[in-house]
């Protein structure tokens, strides 16, 4: 079993407006990468689509790589997890 | 809180200053990015508060032990974010956590933020006795949207906020609408990632100052060693942390009628003269004794019962003085004087166990008297609130320090508030409240006193950008305390603040209302800052939605219009440009007055910059050379615009590497 981790998938500025669109390409990507929709759902932690764009999902590093070579994407990290000050 | 906002300069009996000008930010919304709030505390009552601002697009989310009918006028919005922590914490059972899965908070932080930047004015409040006075925020009619990232984990006994939850927030908050976002929380040094980009806080900062909303963190909790701030990215007010003009000053009466003043929050009964010891071998004996703080339970119970304690640490950490009352009360001593480093994180010690901290100094004259006399006691009084002069302004020895680690050239902290020892809201349950407040430190309480600054500002100036924000409070900041003492940054030795320790200073509210100019910044100044740092064009592009090509040769990453100038490594000399807006009297002049750090050259071109109707910005070269024939640290000057009403200060801070990317070490 390959261990998934909470991954930051991170693609800029948003290009659309509709909130839901913006998801929908988060999906499509994620589908694109794992193969199957309902893997993609279920891989998919958060659709950041407000603000900007990107979203956090559920991948092996191997997974993590090969999505950080996909043209839009601009970054990739691995969760990270703060403190209070 | 009950101190910050007078020290501060913001009291409401004022008619006309910042805080009635801006009828107290009732049309500012404060974000916090937090653990949660308890919708209970009477810090968010909402008597007198208008209807909730038209641009919010918020609201309030239901959940364990929490409605939406707990919000209010005050408390307008609520939400939590779970799914990151989720995904990474598989053993976190949410039915059998203590923590509540709903926006309500269990461990009482996300409340005291909230407090700090936004509360409502609670009449007599103080910790048993201490700190007595009005509970405020700094926006006392400012509207809270509580954003809950942070949750107890049962299994470590740790309090955890992922950046895939933190990030969500973020992206929601710029949605809802909030023109402030306040996150009182941090990463470890050394810092995630190569770049200051990939790093959650500062990715989803930067689209929300895009959208004109100030984000202001925590600098840390890792100082006094220095490279040690973190959220230090451009677009970001980072925050250090200072003591108030306030402390619990404890008297300790030795038999010999001196008197020394301790720091304490003690609220039990006098300790009568007692029996006085300091744990060491008399020379006959086989036992085992330390006066160290942290080992006093080797020493027998003989030795320490019915008496009080005088133990020695060199940790400034409260951790010790807990461990110190802990091995004596456990022995059956009366209290404990603990000589240590200041640290400015006193605590009521359990139970209201007598422990006393002092100085080195002092603790060495209990010493000395312990060993002149035959029989020696000492009497501990209840503490008792000392506020204004003699007590001195300090960058809290905890407070994280700069350079920045990241990129040097970028000067972190931005800014200093009140940080410790700040009484505010909590949740009923925490340890140590007193009906529903508590005294907490760190730069998480600073950080929304700035949070609150920014919330007045933004109300009194609704097309300021961010940049123009920040730049208003670092320009504008006191270099001394509101009295014009000096501020003392702490650590070991104690030593003169510099703009590492504080940034710009400590905040100066009223004048960051009337800046006179402000360095400000926009996308294309970001972009440039980008091209600087290595960002290759394509990601520069995607990060902000539009095609972008890197001058070439790139800009100097000295040029980024901050309101500082830092040199990290000049050899010969160098030419920067900054460029000045004026937010002030239209037609207006200012000159230029430089203190220039010792054994450099510092020559600004124009000398003198002329606003009017026509010409609101202005750009002025500065050149720094020096003199120096060896690696230096960094040398401290000044650099001031002014037109005789206002004076507007960046600080000056170069070091000369005349041999570049050297370890200085011999």
């Amino acid at each position: 079993i390959v261990e998934r981790k909470v991954h930051i998938v991170y693609l800029g500025e948003k290009q659309h407006d509709d909130p839901e669109f913006v998801t929908e390409s988060h999906h499509q990507m994620l589908w694109s990468l794992l193969g199957s929709k309902e893997d993609a759902h279920e891989s998919l932690v958060y659709s950041y689509r407000h603000g900007f764009s990107g979203f956090a999902a559920k991948l092996t590093k191997s997974q993590a790589k090969k999505i950080a070579d996909v043209p839009e994407v601009v970054h990739v990290i691995p969760d990270s997890f703060y403190k209070l000050k | 809180t009950t101190r910050t906002w007078d020290y501060l300069g913001l009291s409401a009996a004022n008619p006309k200053n910042l805080l009635n000008e801006t009828n107290m930010g009732a049309q500012s919304i404060i974000g916090v990015i937090d653990t949660g709030v308890w919708p209970e505390s009477e810090v968010f009552n909402d008597h007198g508060i208008g209807p909730v601002p038209s641009h919010w697009k918020g609201g309030c989310e239901s959940g364990e032990a929490f409605n939406s009918s707990h919000c209010n006028k005050k408390l307008i919005g609520a939400k939590y974010f779970i799914n990151g922590f989720l995904s990474e914490n598989e053993s976190f059972n949410s039915t059998e956590s203590l923590d509540f899965i709903s926006p309500r908070d269990l461990d009482g932080h996300g409340t005291h933020v909230s407090t700090i930047a936004g509360g409502s004015y609670v009449p007599n409040i103080s910790y048993k006795g201490l700190a007595e006075g009005t509970v405020r925020g700094g926006a006392s009619r400012a509207r809270i949207a509580m954003y809950k990232v942070c949750w107890y984990l049962d299994d470590e006994d740790i309090t955890s906020c992922s950046s895939a939850d933190i990030l969500k927030a973020m992206d929601e908050a710029m949605h809802d609408g909030v023109d402030v976002l306040s996150i009182s929380l941090g990463s470890d040094v050394p810092m995630y990632g190569e770049t200051d980009i990939r790093d959650g806080i500062t990715t989803g900062a930067f689209h929300a100052v895009l959208k004109g909303i100030t984000v202001v963190c925590a600098g840390g909790n890792s100082g006094p060693e220095a490279q040690t701030v973190t959220n230090t990215a451009p677009w970001i007010v980072t925050v250090a942390a200072t003591t108030l003009d306030r402390s619990f000053a404890t008297p300790i009466t030795l038999g010999n009628n001196k008197v020394i003043l301790g720091q304490a929050m003690y609220t039990g009964p006098e300790v009568g003269f007692t029996s006085l010891v300091y744990p060491e071998n008399p020379g006959n004996s086989n036992a085992n004794f330390s006066g160290t703080c942290e080992e006093l339970s080797v020493n027998s119970n003989l030795t320490m019962v019915g008496k009080v304690v005088l133990c020695f640490t060199p940790s400034p950490y409260s951790a010790s003085a807990s461990s110190a009352a802990r091995s004596v009360k456990k022995a059956g001593g009366l209290g404990v004087i603990i000589a240590r480093q200041p640290g400015y994180a006193i605590r009521p010690c359990p139970d209201d166990f007598p422990c006393v901290a002092v100085d080195w100094e002092l603790g060495t004259d209990i010493l000395l008297y312990i060993r002149s006399s035959g029989l020696p006691v000492v009497k501990i009084k209840t503490s008792r609130t000392l506020i204004g002069q003699p007590v001195g302004t300090k960058v809290a020895t905890f407070s994280s320090r700069g350079p920045n680690s990241i990129a040097a050239a970028i000067l972190k902290p931005d800014i200093a508030a009140p940080g410790v020892s700040i009484l505010a809201a909590t949740t009923t349950n925490t340890t140590f409240n007193d009906q529903g407040f508590i005294m907490m430190s760190g730069t998480s309480m600073a950080t929304p006193a700035i949070s609150g600054v920014v919330a007045l500002l933004k109300a009194l100036h609704r097309d300021w950008s961010p940049a123009a924000i920040r730049s208003a409070i670092v320009t504008t900041a006191w270099r001394t305390d509101p009295f014009g003492e000096q501020i003392f940054a702490e650590g070991s030795p104690r030593k003169l603040a510099d703009p590492f320790d504080y940034g710009g200073g400590l905040v100066n509210p009223e004048k960051a209302a009337k800046p006179g100019l402000v360095y400000d910044l926009g996308l294309e100044d970001y972009v440039l800052y980008m091209c600087s740092a290595g960002y290759n064009e394509s990601s520069i592009s995607q990060l902000v939605g539009k095609a972008t090509i890197c001058s070439n040769p790139k800009l100097s990453i000295l040029d980024f219009n901050l309101p500082s100038i830092t040199i990290p490594n000049l050899k010969d000399e160098v030419t920067l440009t900054r460029t000045l807006t004026n937010v002030g009297p239209l037609d207006s002049v200012y000159r230029v007055v430089v203190e220039p750090p010792l054994g450099f050259q510092v020559t600004v071109e124009p000398k003198t910059l002329v606003f009017n109707s026509q010409t609101k910005r202005v750009s002025f070269k500065v050149r720094i050379s020096t003199t120096h024939k060896i690696n230096t640290g960094y040398y401290f000057g000044s650099l001031t615009w002014s037109d005789s009403v206002h004076n507007v200060t960046i600080h000056v801070s170069v070091r000369t590497q005349i041999l570049q990317n050297y370890y200085d070490e011999n």
